[in-house]
């Protein structure tokens, strides 16, 4: 049967916003326009890191993803930069 | 494997480093003892040697502090960030920093310290992060049992492109 696909919580979203800009975003991003544009590529940053943890690459929030954005880690960005 | 943009590199077959700031979870000498096995593990495979300083400007010079510890990058509190690391370089090149708020241990139990320190000294020797699960890049920790620990294969190659390898040297 059909299911509704689960709502992630405010405090995730947060969660995954954090550290996609901690991790995945470009350095340099630091005025008003290019903080809209980082808020735009949201998706593509999500993306990319789903691409990089090997998960299904959806560019939307699930648990699978959330799971691996609070697992410990190194505080050395995944993209090169 | 991969490397840093520029493959940044030590030009010199010996690195110094030194400890400035310790953690309350361990002996000094238990630190010390682990950080040497944890730069052991990459001088078994490529040609360069460690050597502890305890006085003056190291090449890689090492803390345990929590928050705000002199970088742009202040620590998260325990969980999250563990640790971070630069890449090789002049300056604060290969400095190796590690979050005092994480409860450090030699075991199975809390963040074991040699392999956070194993995996932030490949970031000091010019090695970024992996996408290989099994590799010591790989961003998030997982335990691992330690005894008898050797660099994984995946990091082996990733350090030996840039270095090369000890017995061919």
């Amino acid at each position: 049967a059909p299911t509704t696909a689960p709502t992630m919580s405010p405090e995730d979203q947060d969660l995954a916003e954090g550290y996609l800009s901690q991790f995945y975003a470009d350095v340099g991003m630091t005025n008003s326009t290019l903080r809209r544009i980082r808020n735009n590529s949201f998706t593509q940053d999500l993306q990319a890191m789903q691409a990089f943890f090997g998960l299904e690459v959806t560019g939307t929030l699930d648990k699978e993803t959330v799971d691996v954005m609070k697992a410990p880690r190194c505080g050395v960005s995944d993209i090169s930069r | 494997y991969g490397h840093f943009p520029g493959r940044p590199k030590w030009t010199k077959r010996l690195i110094t480093y030194r400890i400035t700031r310790y953690t309350p979870d361990l002996a000094q000498r238990q630190v010390d003892t682990t950080i040497a096995q944890a730069f052991q593990l990459y001088s078994d495979v490529i040609p360069l040697d460690f050597k502890q300083v305890t006085s003056g400007t190291a090449d890689i010079m090492i803390l345990f502090q929590s928050r705000y510890h002199g970088d742009f990058y202040p620590f998260d509190g325990a969980g999250g960030v563990l640790a971070h690391a630069n890449s090789p370089g002049q300056g604060q090149g290969g400095d190796t920093h590690f979050d005092d708020d994480e409860s450090w241990t030699l075991t199975q139990r809390g963040v074991n310290l040699l392999l956070v320190a194993a995996h932030e000294f490949g970031h000091a020797l010019g090695l970024d992060h992996s996408r290989d699960r099994r590799a010591l890049m790989y961003p998030t920790y997982q335990y691992v049992n330690t005894n008898g620990y050797r660099l994984p294969d995946d990091d082996r190659r990733g350090v030996q492109a840039l270095y090369g390898s000890r017995t061919t040297v």
